[in-house]
C-alpha cells in the first residue's frame, strides 16, 4: 500500500507489514501521532508503541495493547484497525476528539513479535516468547504469567514446556519488563486494556486471588457499560466479571499488576469466538470484531476520561 | 514449518462438576500432547482442545468412557490453516 488509506484491514498481516503500516502512520500524521521504540524483543526486534497526542507533557494517558498472545491473530489485526480508526475519528467523533484533548493514548500492536514472526513462519499456534529455557528444549515464556503480581502462584506453571509456563522470575521476558519500564516511568495511565482472543469476555482484576478489588463495584459497573455498547453493533454476547470469578485463577497477569500499580481501569479482553474457528478466525471477521470492540474500548476510555483520579 | 496435518479441535461441554474435574485432568496427561485452546472454567462453557492426530483415539476413547459429550470444532486443522494462506498470498497479490 502506498498509505494508510489503502492498507487491507480485512486481512491478517506478517509483521513487517504492520511495522510498515505504523511507519506509514507516523508520517501521515505528523502531530498526532508518534512511534515510541520502548525496548526490544528477544530475538531483537523492536517493541513499538504508538502515541497518539495532541500535546502537552506527560498528559494523563490510556494503554491499549494487542497481540501478546502471538497465535491471538484477530487481535494484532484489530490493533491496526483500531490505529487507523482513532485517526480518521479525531476531529470528527466528538468523545474521541475530548478524549484526545486532554489525554494520550498508547498502543502496542504487536507486543510479542517474536512470537507474532514464528506463528507466520514456523508454526501457526505458537502463544509464548521465543526466550529458550536452560535446562530444558521448550522454548519460551506465557508473558500473561510473568508479571509481578501474585508471581509463581496458582493458574501458571513451572514447566517451561508448559502453554502457561510463567518463566524463571517475574519480568523476566523483555516483552513484558519494557511495558513495566515504560508504565513506571510514565507514571501517569489510567486505564490500561490488554487484548485478547478468543471466548467473548471483558474482565477486570484479580487473577491470581478471590480478594475483589477495591474498585470492583465501578469496574463492574463500566464493564457491563462496555459489553452493552459492544453488542449493540452485532448483538455479539459477552460475559464479564473479575478473571478469577469468569475464567479461573491465573496468577501472574498483566492487568493484575497494572491495577496494583495503581491504574484502576484495568482491563482485559476476549475478542470473538464464533464457536467454529478458535484461533484461526477467518479473515472477514477483522472488521467486524474491531468495530464491535471499538465501542467497548471507547465505554472505558471515555469513562476514564469522565472520572479522573 | 509446524504442520497440523490430522489435528482436530473438540469442543468439550461437562454435565457437571465431577465432568469438569475429569476434563481439566487432561491437563497433567502429558503424554496426549493436548493444546487447551479454552481452559476449563466452569459447566455452562465448553473447553476447546487441540489433540495432535496421534492422540485422537486415545481422548476419543477417555472421552467415550466417561460419558463426556464432545463436538468436533475443527475437523483438520492443518486444512484451515492453508486456506488462511491462501487468502493472505492472495490477498497480497491483489494491489498488484
Amino acid at each position: 500500500p502506498r498509505n494508510s488509506d489503502s492498507f487491507d484491514f480485512a486481512n491478517y498481516h506478517p509483521i513487517n507489514e504492520i511495522y510498515a503500516f505504523q511507519d506509514m502512520l507516523v508520517a501521515e500524521n505528523p502531530n498526532l501521532v508518534s512511534k515510541i521504540v520502548i525496548g526490544q524483543s528477544y530475538q531483537g526486534r523492536d517493541l513499538n508503541v504508538l502515541k497518539f497526542s495532541t500535546g502537552g507533557t506527560n498528559r494523563p494517558a490510556i494503554w491499549i495493547d494487542t497481540g501478546i498472545h502471538s497465535r491471538e491473530w484477530v487481535t494484532q489485526a484489530s490493533g491496526t484497525w483500531f490505529a487507523k480508526k482513532i485517526v480518521t475519528e479525531y476531529g470528527r467523533d466528538p468523545a474521541l476528539t475530548a478524549i484526545l484533548d486532554k489525554m494520550d493514548i498508547f498502543l502496542e500492536i504487536v507486543t510479542n513479535p517474536d512470537g507474532y514472526y514464528y506463528t507466520h513462519n514456523s508454526n501457526r499456534m505458537w502463544r509464548k516468547t521465543r526466550k529458550p529455557n536452560s535446562g530444558s528444549n521448550c522454548v519460551g515464556v506465557d508473558p500473561n504469567r510473568n508479571w509481578d503480581a501474585g508471581f509463581g502462584g496458582p493458574g501458571a506453571s513451572g514447566n517451561p514446556c508448559s502453554e502457561t509456563y510463567r518463566g524463571p522470575r517475574a519480568h523476566s521476558e523483555s516483552e513484558v519488563k519494557s511495558i513495566v519500564d515504560f508504565v513506571k516511568s510514565h507514571r501517569n495511565f489510567k486505564a490500561f486494556i490488554s487484548i485478547h482472543s478468543y471466548s467473548q469476555m471483558l474482565l477486570y482484576p484479580y487473577g491470581y486471588t478471590r480478594t475483589p478489588v477495591k474498585d470492583q463495584a465501578e469496574l463492574h459497573s463500566l464493564a457491563k457499560k462496555a459489553i452493552t455498547d459492544l453488542a449493540s453493533l452485532y448483538g455479539t454476547r459477552y460475559r464479564y466479571g473479575s478473571i478469577i470469578n469468569t475464567i479461573y485463577q491465573a496468577s501472574g497477569g498483566t492487568i493484575d499488576w497494572t491495577y496494583n500499580q495503581g491504574i484502576k481501569y484495568s482491563y482485559t479482553f476476549e475478542l470473538r469466538d464464533t464457536g467454529r474457528y478458535g484461533f484461526v478466525l477467518p479473515a472477514n471477521q477483522i472488521i467486524p470484531t474491531a468495530k464491535e470492540t471499538w465501542l467497548a474500548l471507547m465505554a472505558i476510555m471515555d469513562h476514564t476520561f469522565k472520572n479522573p483520579y | 514449518k509446524e504442520t497440523f496435518e490430522g489435528h482436530q479441535v473438540l469442543r468439550i461441554v461437562a454435565k457437571d462438576e465431577g465432568q469438569l474435574s475429569l476434563i481439566k485432568a487432561l491437563e497433567d496427561m502429558s503424554e496426549f500432547e493436548l493444546d487447551f485452546w479454552r481452559g476449563v472454567t466452569d459447566v455452562s462453557t465448553p473447553v476447546d482442545i487441540r489433540v495432535p492426530f496421534h492422540s485422537l483415539q486415545s481422548v476419543k476413547i477417555h472421552l467415550e468412557g466417561q460419558d463426556i459429550e464432545y463436538s468436533v470444532m475443527i475437523e483438520d486443522l492443518q486444512a484451515m490453516l492453508d486456506k488462511e494462506q491462501e487468502e493472505m498470498v492472495s490477498a497480497a497479490r491483489r494491489p498488484e
